[in-house]
């Protein structure tokens, strides 16, 4: 199994480390941080990463895609225009190959998932949020993140997914849409499906730390006030952005990628 | 007494429920916020409120200058210009009126100090905070502070504030710089002193609801981890920040303004 996921988000919302405890790996070891000056002349670039990773008995090989200086200068405008960019390459790569001679080995770099972080400061989407996601949402499958929820009490964090849902209608953006469940499912998987729904954005909280908590040892983040726990789902929806997709929607993003995403380029290359 | 205060930093910080935590004021009910589209045009605006305060039976009035808008557009180039106009303008205006003819009534509207928000996402100073205060720095008293301290481990903010005093240094920045105290005060007083220096930037939290903790109310915030109390120097600077502004420095902050910012101002005049 092959995966690519993208992680897009100004600096410092955690994404690194949320792709560590996703996967737990670390991958950022060597990241080299810039400072303010080296950030005011920074671009976007967009860095890969790869690592095998095993889940539940299955290999998989994933492919991290990072965006490093993306809303970090003091002047963004088209910051996301190299993401957009990297995506197209990936298509046109992918359709130049399938329409080659040799079909039996073509490697497939398209991204099948972007992981949008939102700030949690803001009062709701900000306007470099909205861009980008208007930018990319017929290019890739966006999952919009809240990040660093521990900033969030339980009622922020409600009335801030509510607001961002209504803002991402009211803007028509088109984020990844979990496929309906059949009528024939189960009461349970009925309703696990309609809490996924409603979880969007997912509220996410990572480390790279182990803090014992009650006597278990956890990955969390200790404050003098007490001990967050990444994999408490009263704490965060770390576990449900991981279930969705590493175990029950992996490869529905990767069939809305080539059947709708790609087909949409394709179809765009041979029309023009 | 009277008191220009300015705060400055990207929306969302907690800026209001600070000022509103520090002064015990309700100062934002009716405060409009706009949404993403609205803030894709939004330049920076400068609002101000006046309110009469009582700290330890001593009247104070007190302004509050704020620069909504600030740092939130896509393009956010020089949107700390229209903040260093306005500090000129009171400048300008002062300068008028104490060369006039009736000196008895001048009316002060100088600013005495500015607090410039830090986001604690940053991994140090960011392009806009390093602008902003290098613009500003020769004008106003900047006492830079780091926002949202709740979302900082105490090792995290440990490193952060040496982070941020050193590139504070690097840049050439000159924020405002606590009068040594005398060398015949107690050793009390000396350490205090040294801890205040020592506390840039102020990690401060606020919180405009009142939670129970161990049995008292406490203004704080409740997460499910635990309960952050605001006035509680184990969680944050909040009650250093306090002190600092309205019963230690206050007079110091207004005597930097008026002898060296104001004379700076003037010096300028003069000579061009
Ligand atoms: N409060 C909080 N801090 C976090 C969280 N995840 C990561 N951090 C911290 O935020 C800082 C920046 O994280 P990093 O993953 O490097 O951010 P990136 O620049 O988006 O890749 C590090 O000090 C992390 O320990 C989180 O969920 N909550
Ligand atoms: N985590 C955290 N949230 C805060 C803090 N102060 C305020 N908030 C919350 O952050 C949101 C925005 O605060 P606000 O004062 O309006 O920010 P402003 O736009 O900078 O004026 C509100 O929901 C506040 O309750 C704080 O110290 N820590």
């Amino acid at each position: 199994f092959d995966f690519t996921l993208m992680v897009a988000g100004e600096s410092g919302l955690g994404k690194s480390t949320l792709v560590n405890s996703l996967f737990l790996t670390d991958l950022y070891k060597d990241r080299k941080l810039l400072n303010a000056e080296e950030r005011i002349t920074q671009t976007v670039e967009i860095t890969k990463h790869t690592v095998d990773i095993e889940e539940k008995g299955v290999k998989l090989k994933l492919t991290i895609v990072d965006t490093p200086g993306f809303g970090d200068a003091v002047n963004n405008t088209e910051c996301w225009k190299s993401v957009a960019d990297y995506i197209d390459q990936q298509f046109e790569q992918y359709f130049r190959d399938e329409s080659g001679l040799n079909r039996k080995n073509i490697q497939d770099n398209r991204v099948h998932c972007c992981l949008y972080f939102i700030s949690p400061f803001g009062h709701g989407l900000r306007p470099l949020d909205v861009e980008f996601m208007k930018a990319l949402h017929e290019k890739v499958n966006i999952v919009p993140i809240l990040a660093k929820a521990d900033t969030l009490t339980p009622s922020e964090v409600k009335k801030k997914k509510i607001k961002i849902r209504e803002e991402i209608e009211q803007y028509g953006i088109k984020i990844y849409q979990f496929p309906d469940c059949d009528s024939d499912e189960d009461e349970d998987f009925k309703q696990q499906d309609t809490e996924l729904k409603e979880s969007i954005p997912f509220a996410v909280i990572g480390s790279n730390t182990v803090v014992e908590a009650k006597g278990k040892r956890v990955r969390g983040r200790l404050y003098p006030w007490g001990i967050v726990e990444v994999e408490n789902s009263a704490h965060c929806d770390f576990v449900k952005l991981r279930n969705m997709l590493v175990r029950t929607h992996m490869q529905d993003l990767k069939d809305v990628t080539r059947e709708t995403h790609y087909e949409n380029y394709r179809a765009h290359c041979i029309q023009s």
